[in-house]
């Protein structure tokens, strides 16, 4: 096992004790920088752990980043733990994202499922949803990325516990959705929202479940492109950009769509990298790559919201 | 622990919105377990689709008898899986 964060091997996947014991260690190393917030508890039990990135003061403005709500996606689990060490290796050397860090705090939840995300160790490396027994039904968990309080229950989302996209029996039923969803209206000042997935290459900003466009489209639209652009200007990786609801299709219940209507005006969604060959099962090789590309365009957001206060 | 030997990625791309409505209506064959790896949004916007072996042949013939065309992006989900396994059990060693 790694002894520091300095040896531990971010181009390969590691299992949920590895990166628990990864935000331990980084905890450790910069007690003055990096602290552990336990948000909630799974359905089966294990932490809802949240790393906070903060120069002091009481109550900054905050960006929040989530990585890996559905658990097989495993690039976003990996790629969360890349952008902790890049936070911590960043301060103090990257005019941009100290300015940030000066000014705001960052949250990041690296395993937003850690009960999938074991089982996708253990038992079914496809696993998506939570893993909370449905009453009536042999299926198991809920989507919870259907499970917001934002158009809940509309198209884009199933009643049947044995789909994909299974929206659960009511708004924030998963404590791992729940977990989040307390800590944001506790927090209150959170200003900018972003939750990682993978994969399709794309960027996405609210609605899913309306075509009503948001009162901020222009902004959020224009701040995607330049993200993109930035993602892009490393290894050329094509994104598209846009509504949920237009670029992909309609969803109810998603994420960033509550986030938006809490008041979070720079809420957004990644689909990560996509070879076009391997889906979920993206080659560890393929992770640096990808954390790298992605954090420009974490950047790229996280200096407009510092620049943008509203 | 579940294994998928024999269950193969197929990767469709849409040429018009016929055959846009057509793949999304697979989505609605529960008896062939299918896997939205990349769901159905636009015509010429590729979907990712994992299909079980024993919903394989089933899902070839609808797809072809609808002159719908396919390509076999991943052969064998579990030759895959076994090597992401043995590259996390070799980095671990």
């Amino acid at each position: 096992a790694p002894r520091n964060t300095d040896n531990f091997d971010y181009s390969r996947y590691h299992t949920i004790e590895e990166i628990y014991s990864f935000q331990d260690m980084l905890v450790a190393e910069n007690l003055g920088m990096v602290s552990k917030i336990v948000i909630g508890s799974s359905y089966q039990g294990r932490p809802l752990n949240v790393l906070k990135f903060s120069t002091g003061g009481s109550n900054r403005p905050a960006i929040w980043i989530d990585t890996g709500i559905h658990s097989r996606e495993w690039v976003t689990q990996a790629s969360g733990t890349w952008f902790a060490k890049k936070i911590v290796s960043s301060y103090g050397r990257d005019p941009a994202l100290t300015a940030i860090l000066d000014k705001m705090d960052i949250f990041l939840e690296i395993v937003t499922n850690p009960d999938g995300f074991y089982y996708t160790h253990n038992s079914n490396r496809m696993w998506r949803k939570t893993r909370k027994p449905n009453p009536g039904s042999s299926c198991v968990g809920v989507d919870p990325n259907r499970n917001w309080d934002a158009g809940f229950g509309g198209p884009g989302a199933s009643n049947s516990p044995c789909s994909e996209t299974f929206r659960g029996p009511r708004a924030h039923s998963e404590s791992e959705v729940k977990s989040i969803v307390d800590f944001v209206k506790q927090h209150g000042n959170i200003k900018a929202f972003v939750s990682i997935h993978a994969y399709s290459q794309m960027l996405l900003y609210p609605y899913g479940y309306t075509r009503t466009p948001v009162q901020d489209q222009n902004e959020l639209h224009a701040l995607a492109k330049r993200a993109i652009t930035d993602l892009a200007s490393l290894y050329g990786t094509r994104y598209r950009y846009g509504s949920i609801i237009n670029t992909i299709y309609q969803a109810s219940g998603g994420t960033i769509d509550w986030t938006y209507n809490q008041g979070i005006k720079y809420s957004f969604t990644f689909e990560l990298r996509d070879t076009g060959r391997y889906g979920f099962i993206l080659p560890a090789n393929q992770i640096i790559p990808t954390a790298q590309e992605t954090w420009l365009a974490l950047m790229a957001i996280m200096d407009h919201t510092l620049k943008n206060p509203y | 622990k579940k294994t998928f030997e024999g269950d193969q990625v197929l990767r469709i791309v849409p040429k018009d919105e016929v055959q846009l409505s057509l793949i999304k209506d697979l989505e609605d064959m529960i008896e062939l377990e299918l896997d939205f790896w990349k769901d159905v949004t636009d015509v010429d916007t590729p979907v990712h689709i994992r299909v079980p072996s024993h919903g394989l042949q089933s899902t070839r013939m609808y797809l072809e008898s609808q002159g719908i065309d396919y390509s076999v992006m991943i052969e064998d989900l579990q030759v895959i899986l076994d090597e992401e396994q043995e590259e996390m059990d070799s980095a671990a060693r």
